[in-house]
Formats: C-alpha cells, structure tokens, sequence
C-alpha cells in the first residue's frame, strides 16, 4: 500500500463502511451488492483482454461474447430481481456499454408498459428467452427529441389487418439505436400511424428486421451499423430502413392507444404514455450521473493522494497535489456534487415507481410533473457530471490523457447522455414549459 | 406559474410557485430580506427557491412580453428560450440542493451527518458563486455576503480535504470496476501504469513494422 493514501485513510473522521451502506440503502443491499460483485468479478469467463488494446470489430466481438455469457449466467445464479440485474450488469460492463443493453433498459420496459394482456403473453416470452432480441428505434438520421416531426410511416390496410410500415425520406431513416445495427433481430419502431385516411401521432410498433432462425434482414428491411463513434465501441448503433414492410396488426403496442380490425382508432388516455420509457431511462440517468461523476472523482482524489508535484514551502519536499487548494477547489466541489446526484438519483426512482404505480391504477395526475422532473434532472446532472468528468481528466494532469486512468472511457461513455433521451437543451425547455404552465 | 398566479394550489416540488402571486407585484431590490447565515444550509436551500421563483417569474414574464410583440406563441417561446432554459436550470438545482439538505435527516451516525452537511453546504456555496449574478439581481445575497460565501467555502474545503479519500473509498468501486491505474485503491500507481504501457500492441516487436516499410528506405534516399 502506498504509504500517501495509507494515511489517509488513517486520517478518515467517519467510519467508512458506514456511509456505503447509506449510499447502497442499507447494509443489507451492500452485502448483496458485494456478493454479486464478487460473483463477476471472481468469474473466469468475464476475464478478457484490455479493451483498449483492441480494434472496434473486436470490442463488439468480446461485448457480444461478454452479453451471452451474461445471460446465461443471470439464469444459473438466479438472479431475476431488477435492481440486482442492474447492479450485476452494471459491474459486468464496466465503463463500457453491452451489446445488449437497448434490449434490457429500453426493448424490454417498453414491452412491460406498452402491450396489452395478450401481447404480453406473446412477446414477453420470446423477449426473456431471447429469441426475440429487440432494440428502441425512435430518433431518425434528420429528426432528434422533436418526436412530433418524425416521419416514418405506419399504414393500416384493414383487407389484410395489417400495417405497412416506411421510411418515405433520407431524413426518416431511423438513426442512431444501440444494438440495431447487427445485434437485434426486432426493434420496436415508433411510426406516425395512419389509419382511415388520418395520421393519428406517434405510435409504438414491434417490428421484425432480421429472420429469428438465419439472422439475416426481412425483405424491405436495410439495417446495418452507423459507424465508429466518439466512443460506444462495443456497441452497433444502427441504422433501418423501411420498404413496405408489413406485420401484423396485433404487433402495435396497444395497451393504451388501439386500432381495431375495421380501421377504427381509439385514443391513449394520455399522449405522453407513448413516451413512458423514455421518461424511465431519463430517471434511471440521473443515477448514473452519479455513478459516473463518483468513479471519476475517485480516480482523480486518489491518484491527487499519490501524485507529489511543485514545492509549497521552499525548500520542503514536494507536496501531495491534494493539498493545493486549487487542486481542492477543482475535486471537493465535483465530489460534494457527486453524493448530491446520488441522493436525487434515490429520489427519482423511488417518484419514478411511485408514479407508475398510480399510472397503472389509472392515475395520470402526477405524471406531468414526473415528465418535467425526469426531463430537467436529466439534463441537468448529465450537464454537471459531464463536465465534472473532464475537470477530473484535467486534474490528472498529462496521466488524466492516458486511457489507463480510465477517465476517457468513463467521459465518452458518459457525456452521449447530454444529447441522447432528448437533447439537453431541449429537455430544460420541456421542463419550463411545466414550470411556465404551473 | 400560471396556475399558481390564477390562485390554484400547487403541491410536489413546483409548491414555491404558489407563492407567486405576492412576487408579482414587483418589489425593489432593497425591500426583499437577504439570507442572514450562509453556513445555515436551510438559509441556502430557501435561497435557491427564492432564485428559482424569480428566474420562473422572470422568464413567464418575458414570454407574456414576448408575446405582445410576436405574431405568433412560437416566436415569443423561441426569443424566450435562453430565460427559459436558465429558470429550469434554477429549479433543478434546487431541487438537488433541497434532496441533499433532506437526505441529512435520515443520517443518524454524527460523524458521518457533520461530513455530509459540510459537503451539502459546499455543494450549496459553490453553486452560489458560480450563479452569484441571480443571487445578488434577486437580491438574496449581498455583495459583502459573497465574500464570507467564498471565504466560508475556502474553509470547507480546508475541512473537507482530510476526508477526501474516505470519502470516495466510500462508493466502494473495487479495483476491478474502476479499471483505473491511477485510482487503484492500493496507490501503487506508477509500477502499474509502466506494466500497463509494456502491454501496448505497438511493443509487441521490437522493431515496429513501419521502420522497415517507410523510415528505412527514407533513410537510404536522403
């Protein structure tokens, strides 16, 4: 042990073990938490090569293999409590994506929330079995968190009940869903539907794009990976699009909205229900606002414990970086914001289930303020973090720059988050419009 | 803010709107109180509600403004955006702030609650100085209150830098996790980030391949 961060840990005027177990919500859930780090961690099969040494085919490669290999092992564990799924794949993927994130945190929810009995009893099985491996194509090439606008287009043909769904514009190519490129073989598609001659808004369609048994595009489908990013390595960002393709007319999601088989529409109780995930992921953000922000401020309060530079006094050795106050003044503030993001996080999950909660018992009333919440915290933590992650890269100094630090990989894997779920700007918009009409 | 201004009741967190009907009436600067005890975290989270009502109101105000001179609502909305996004921003972070403050109540370990108060007061202060300009327009803070908020957070910091280190040990990220040589819990950095460099594919040779293909036969004809 470094003798530097030896004593400072000496140095401590609390006990550490008991403030992670108020950051974990109890001792409880940091044995678990514990245990099934222990569970990855220990396991052979999730040993691999530095990612950093290699190219982007096999980044995907060993994220595709790492998924498998997760999922089978979720199985044998037993593991199926959500938060203990998030916390194992949390720990499994590192500051990486997985090949097969989209299909837990948006495909999946979207199935829960938005299909109705009967399509729940079809589709949930197929998707926790994976032999549906779905992805959320929402954002186009030309259209971002302006949802209204996009143009895909879902048809309905009453001769055959069935819709005809296409992307009728370059600018209506859908753009940008993780996993859609060569990973998934469904993607639930939100399409401006059209029914008896009238387009009646977006809706939410589950979409066959790749043949369940060869893995090969359906006919009418171009699908294919968007191209190396600004991080995201592991993960392939697709595009789609869509020649009149069809399916059938129970594959829109019609828990709320409906179309029945003569053509007629029956409206949503609320139009933003059809946006439910997104709001979800926003809230689960706010989370890993912190968890970014507080691996970062880990990695530059140690290595500032570690690192001598300079003189102080002259004459004296060289001092611990820490102990310059612009060095505090760059960390202590990042750090206290940190745990402030963490408590929100805790917040926000708990509204996010309360609400939803209500939602499902036919209470709509809070979820305005939870659409505007969810929107503004959003952009407002990953705003922060974002750029507490760079501060922290930067209070490194040239070793910050180094991908073994690992704060390059913690920021671009990060910082997606200020524009994907709705651009940030956006989403303070959409929360003072709530603020406004308040 | 609307609805708050017509008398309607507001409850969660937009609640502080429903104190907007006596800030309508505009009041100058010097008659509104200003927060006495800036190491009061109660005194900062009521600070930051108060500049977020006042951004809220600044910026529904403008739009209303806006709106007497546009054509159309869109336009009003657009040539508002900036004060618009500004008082969401405002209302977020008060939201954090208020949480923070919150989640101090449930903290029963005293050394622990005296950690977390100064780092819920540090996050506070310093959000204050990047902001001072709302602070002080709104006329929550004075300018002589700036100074003992910058000199109070140099104190904090002075504070808080023997815990630094337990305090992110606390997120409990092993090694494994963190991925990092320079965030290694054990601090042994410098040997591990040599081993690290050693395993670059570009040291796979000796001699990289590009020395044969293109400095040596650029050697031979300069």
């Amino acid at each position: 042990m470094n003798p530097d961060i030896l004593r400072e840990r000496g140095n401590a005027s609390f006990n550490t073990e008991i403030l992670t177990n108020i950051l974990d919500g109890g001792a409880e859930k940091t044995q678990r938490r514990r245990e099934i780090e222990n569970m990855v961690i220990s396991d052979p099969d999730f040993q691999h090569e530095d990612l950093n040494f290699l190219s982007r085919s096999e980044r995907y490669d060993a994220a595709v293999k790492k998924s498998a290999q997760m999922i089978l092992k979720l199985r044998e564990y037993g593991i199926s409590d959500p938060e203990e799924i998030y916390c194992y794949k949390s720990i499994f993927k590192g500051h990486h994506h997985e090949a097969l994130g989209l299909h837990f945190v948006m495909f999946l929810p979207t199935l829960y929330s938005q299909c109705d009995a009967e399509q729940r009893r079809k589709w949930l099985p197929l998707a926790l079995s994976f032999r549906v491996l779905g992805t959320y194509a929402q954002t186009e090439m030309g259209h971002g968190t302006h949802i209204r606008a996009l143009e895909t287009t879902s048809t309905y043909d009453p001769s055959t009940q069935e819709f005809v769904l296409n992307s009728p514009t370059i600018t209506s190519i859908k753009w940008w869903p993780g996993g859609l490129g060569k990973t998934s073989n469904h993607a639930v598609v939100l399409a401006q539907l059209h029914t008896q001659g009238r387009c009646h808004g977006l809706h939410a369609f589950i979409v066959p794009i790749r043949c369940m048994r060869t893995h090969k595009p359906l006919p009418g489908v171009v699908v294919g990976d968007i191209g190396p990013k600004f991080g995201f390595d592991e993960v392939d960002n697709g595009y789609l699009k869509l020649e009149n393709v069809r399916i059938p007319r129970d594959n829109m999601l019609m828990k709320y909205a409906k179309v029945e088989p003569d053509g007629t529409y029956v409206k949503p109780p609320s139009d933003k229900l059809t946006y439910g995930t997104m709001v979800f992921i926003r809230s689960m953000i706010v989370g890993e606002s912190a968890r970014a922000l507080s691996k970062a401020c880990t990695i530059a309060t140690r290595y500032s414990a570690v690192r001598h530079q300079s003189e102080l006094r002259p004459g004296e050795p060289e001092p611990q970086i820490l102990d310059y106050q612009t060095q505090q003044h760059k960390l202590l503030p990042l750090l206290a914001t940190a745990y402030a993001f963490h408590f929100v996080g805790q917040y926000m999950n708990r509204t996010y289930h309360r609400i939803t909660s209500d939602i499902s018992q036919g209470d709509f009333s809070e979820l305005p303020e939870l659409h505007a919440l969810s929107a503004g915290l959003k952009a407002f933590t990953t705003w922060a973090a974002s750029a507490g992650i760079e501060v922290c890269r930067m209070a490194c100094g040239g070793h910050g720059y180094s991908h073994c630090s690992a704060l390059p990989a913690i920021y671009v894997t990060f910082t997606p988050t200020c524009t994907y779920e709705g651009e940030n700007t956006v989403m303070m918009l959409q929360t003072a419009r709530f603020l406004v009409k308040s | 803010y609307t609805q708050a201004s017509a008398g309607q009741q507001l409850s969660g967190m937009v609640s502080y709107l429903n104190q907007a009907r006596d800030r309508l009436q505009a009041q100058p600067v010097s008659a509104r109180p200003t927060v006495v005890d800036v190491s009061d975290l109660a005194s900062l989270v009521e600070a930051y509600k108060q500049r977020a009502a006042r951004l809220v109101g600044t910026a529904a105000r403008n739009l209303q403004v806006e709106m007497q001179h546009s054509q159309r609502k869109e336009d009003a909305w657009n040539n508002t955006s900036i004060d618009l996004v500004r008082a969401s921003d405002a209302h977020c972070h008060y939201v954090v702030v208020k949480l923070f403050a919150a989640k101090l109540g449930e903290v029963g370990d005293t050394a622990i609650h005296s950690v977390l108060s100064n780092l819920a007061l540090l996050y506070a202060l310093h959000g204050i100085t990047q902001h001072s300009g709302d602070f002080l327009q709104a006329g929550l803070l004075s300018v002589p209150q700036l100074s003992l908020v910058s000199q109070r957070l140099k104190e904090l910091l002075r504070q808080l830098r023997a815990d630094a280190v337990p305090l992110v040990d606390a997120f409990d990220y092993r090694d494994e996790m963190l991925d990092s040589v320079l965030g290694r819990y054990d601090g042994n950095v410098y040997e591990h980030m040599f081993e690290w460099a050693k395993r670059s594919p570009l040291n796979r040779t000796e001699v990289h391949e590009s020395y044969h293909k293109y400095l040596k036969p650029l050697q031979s004809k300069l």
